[in-house]
């Protein structure tokens, strides 16, 4: 699934 | 990835390994909150439920693995070892968190970006886990004196997710189109909660001594 840039946090 | 968010994630990798040398060290978790523990494994749990779908780098896949393994972990410990468990300030962690596990989950079902599974949950663990520190922090004013390691662990927790919000106000500055509301509003929360408790440490630094948060 496309992940949007901002899912990418921990 | 920027400074901020790198910074951030030492700084909570810090507090992890923090806490995990205490417990191994002194084979003891006086002055730790177990709740505090519990529900930051729920956080990780809840949160990284992309683990095995979306694969971002290596990095973000290894950190999460740490979070949760680490959370677990302390809490399997805190609550089996034979040695550790019997240093657990029972009678002191007794903040009923079940609250903050509802109105978290409560607000998530009402406040999230999309309603799928995932999202509602990743915006419970961003909701739990600005108030995860709670318990934590009422057990360390219960029992008065606070130890070095657990006084540096919650230093290192509350520290973390402020650079995350110098990380946010990076993003939303270079990134057009960024908007988190819910973890920045979230994020202020939290470290607004430590706000006393960085008080407190800094001038107990300051003097040189022992910290003591009033009661």
């Amino acid at each position: 699934a496309k992940v949007d840039s901002a899912k990418d946090e921990l | 990835m920027n400074i901020f968010r790198l910074a951030g994630d030492m700084t909570h990798l810090i507090s992890v390994l923090v806490l995990l040398l205490k417990i191994y060290a002194t084979k003891s978790c006086s002055g730790i909150s177990l709740k505090t523990q519990e529900l930051y494994a729920i956080v990780f749990v809840t949160r990284y439920l992309d683990l095995f779908t979306d694969f971002i780098s290596l990095y973000n896949t290894v950190m999460k693995l740490v979070f949760i393994g680490s959370s677990l972990a302390i809490v399997w410990c805190m609550r089996y070892h034979r040695v550790v468990r019997r240093s657990y300030d029972r009678e002191l962690d007794t903040f009923r968190y079940w609250i903050l596990l509802g109105v978290s989950f409560i607000l998530a079902l009402v406040l999230h970006e999309k309603f799928t599974l995932q999202e509602v949950f990743w915006a419970f663990s961003i909701y739990l886990e600005a108030v995860a520190i709670l318990p934590q922090l009422v057990l360390l004013q219960r029992s008065g004196n606070v130890d070095n390691l657990a006084g540096q662990y919650v230093f290192f927790l509350g520290a973390y997710r402020a650079f995350y919000i110098l990380n946010w106000i990076y993003r939303y500055l270079t990134e057009q189109r960024f908007t988190r509301w819910i973890s920045c509003v979230s994020g202020l929360v939290q470290t607004a909660l430590y706000a006393d408790f960085f008080y407190y440490y800094f001038i107990s630094w300051k003097n040189n001594a022992k910290l003591q948060l009033p009661a």
